[in-house]
Formats: structure tokens, sequence, C-alpha cells
């Protein structure tokens, strides 16, 4: 009929393609075919969870793909994160006074 | 507190960096904070070694982690740090490779730490340039572009573990209050990361302002490369 010859309008990519796509953009390459299935997965995962911050944003930002989709939370975090807790926060403030002024 | 600032107006703020391998946020920002207020009080573009932050910092391997405070200490007791020409970046430690070198570029008087309240963070980044922050980084892994507004419970605001740079604020049109049929302002922090250009918006990422979002409020700290009372008066872009 009619309706049934309407053009559906473009598909939706699959997450493989979005992972080309993803591979091209951030010029990325994996050493064997279980590799590339691994990360494959990883990105898969990060998707999701871009998803969820999606939905919990109050505000107007927008989550997705990014250089990190291919990294696990671990290996993310062991480059990104500052891992130490600080001991002692400074309270008071150092103050060295220059003889001259505008000299170290 | 003027409505808007941005201080990449001004050309103050140096390019974005990329850490690559090594966990030195603290050290970035501490770079970004000294050639800003560098740049507003002599008019003067630097950039700094982050490098002889790293070998040269008093906690041992600064690419596993570290705080702008350290950072500062380090610049203190080396009195200035060498250029990013001299001594480049190499996303790695070596406390052998420090070289206090005697050609300085750039050098501070102090440092300061702010009161968690965003409405005076506000006054300061305005009146006295920018600032850096440690903030829980929950959201950026994913991060593409637009104004994260989070709750304690989707961001914990007492688990901060990235500093960055605060360069500006703002107000946007919520697009989620206007779908709603209610448009309604957000106000938002704007700030410098150290992921590279192509990640976020060229490197920036915005944050909701005046909720404390993820834990932004915390440890606001600041150099000062001049003394209070012979401080010059300066104006945020808007």
């Amino acid at each position: 009929g009619f309706l049934g010859a309407q053009d559906p309008g473009p598909r939706p990519l699959e997450l493989k393609e979005v992972f080309a796509l993803f591979q091209i953009q951030y010029n990325r390459s994996y050493s064997s075919p279980a590799e590339h299935a691994r990360r494959l997965d990883i990105f898969a995962h990060n998707l999701a969870q871009a998803q969820r911050l999606q939905e919990e944003d109050l505000g107007t930002a927008e989550f997705g793909v990014t250089p990190f989709s291919d990294l696990t939370d671990e290996e993310f975090s062991q480059v990104y994160k500052q891992p130490k807790v600080p001991g002692e926060v400074p309270r008071m403030v150092r103050k060295v006074r220059s003889l001259k002024q505008g000299k170290p | 507190v003027p409505p808007t600032c941005d201080w990449r107006k001004a050309r103050i703020i140096s390019p974005i960096r990329n850490q690559k391998n090594c966990s030195c946020c603290w050290a970035m920002a501490a770079a970004d904070n000294i050639e800003a207020q560098w740049g507003i009080r002599y008019n003067q573009s630097v950039k700094v070694s982050v490098q002889e932050l790293l070998d040269c910092g008093r906690c041992g391997d600064g690419c596993k982690g570290g705080w702008v405070w350290d950072a500062f200490i380090t610049v203190l007791n080396n009195s200035g740090l060498a250029s990013e020409k001299d001594y480049p970046y190499q996303s790695n430690v070596d406390p052998q490779r420090c070289r206090v070198k005697r050609n300085k570029v750039a050098w501070i008087q102090d440092f300061i730490m702010l009161q968690d309240n965003e409405q005076i963070i506000a006054q300061y980044l305005a009146s006295h340039g920018p600032i850096t922050v440690t903030i829980n980084m929950k959201p950026l892994k994913q991060y593409r572009k637009g104004v994260f507004e989070a709750t304690p419970a989707t961001c914990d605001p007492w688990l901060v573990d990235h500093s960055v740079l605060l360069v500006g604020f703002g107000s946007s049109k919520s697009v989620k209050g206007m779908r709603a049929g209610t448009a309604s302002s957000k106000p938002y922090w704007i700030l410098k990361n150290s992921w590279g250009a192509k990640w976020g918006e060229k490197g920036y990422f915005r944050l909701h302002r005046g909720s404390n979002t993820c834990g932004i409020a915390k440890y606001p700290l600041t150099a000062r490369v001049e003394l209070p009372d012979q401080r010059h008066p300066v104006h945020c872009p808007p």
C-alpha cells in the first residue's frame, strides 16, 4: 500500500558500525580479532553507562562516544584518577616575600 | 558578581594540555593557573614546565596522582618554574632528572584556598582570574558537551579525584525545562580539562553552578603572583 512505500528514513547505526566510526575518528587499531572483540564489549558497556548518565543528568549535558570509549573503568581510573586521598590539606598559607617586586 | 565571565576571551588561557598516560591533572591544573595569573598580572603569555613539577615534586611519583597544593609548594621551593620549551613534558617521572633551572619564566608569591562557597568562588574568579578546583570525575569519561547537573546521590561531592582549571561562568536556557513548558535559566561553570582538545567542548566542559555539583566547591585553590596589597584591579570579559 501507499504507507508501505514510504521511506522509513535512515536506520539507526548498529553497534559494530558505531564502533568502526569510533576507531576511524580516534585512530584505534587492535592487535588481534580477540582484542577487537574485547574492546567492542567494553565499548558497548561504556555506551550503556553513557545512557545511564544521560538519564541521571538534570542539566543539558550529552553523553556518548568519547576518546575513552574503548577503555574499562579500571584502565581509565589508572591513568586519569587521582588515587591519593589527601592526608593533610594545607591550612596555613606559605608566604614568600621577595625583596624586590618582580624578582623571584 | 557579574552575570557572565569567560577568561578565555582575555587570551590568557594556554592551549589545552594532554596528560596522556600520566595521572598528573594536579600539576597541569596548577600550571594552567600560574600561566593565567601571570598573563593577567604581566600581560605576558608564558608556558611553564609541568615536567619540572613532576620530576622535582616532594611526593615522589607525580604520575600516580597528587594535589594542586603540592605543585604550588614545589614552585615556591624551586623559586619558580622553567618554560615548557626548556623542560618539555614527557608523561613520565624521573626524580633524577630534576633540574632546578636558573632560567625561570614564572614564579608565585604564595597560594590560597578559598571558602567552599560558590558565590565567593565566582566573585574571586571574576575579580582575580582563573582558579583550580578538584571534582568528582564520574561523568567526564562519557561527557561530550552541555551542562552536567547532578545530585549528591548521582555524583558524590565528597569523592573528589580530578583537578582542573575554572575559567568562567554563565547561564543557559534549560532545554529540559523548555520542553516541559517552563523555561528556566541554568547557571554553569566553565572548566578547562587536560585530556586534549578532542575531548568535551574543545577540551573544556561545563558543570551546573550553585549546587556543588561533583564537589566543585571542595578545594578551590589558586596561586598568587603578586602581593595582595599591590594588586591591580582586573575584570573578567563577559
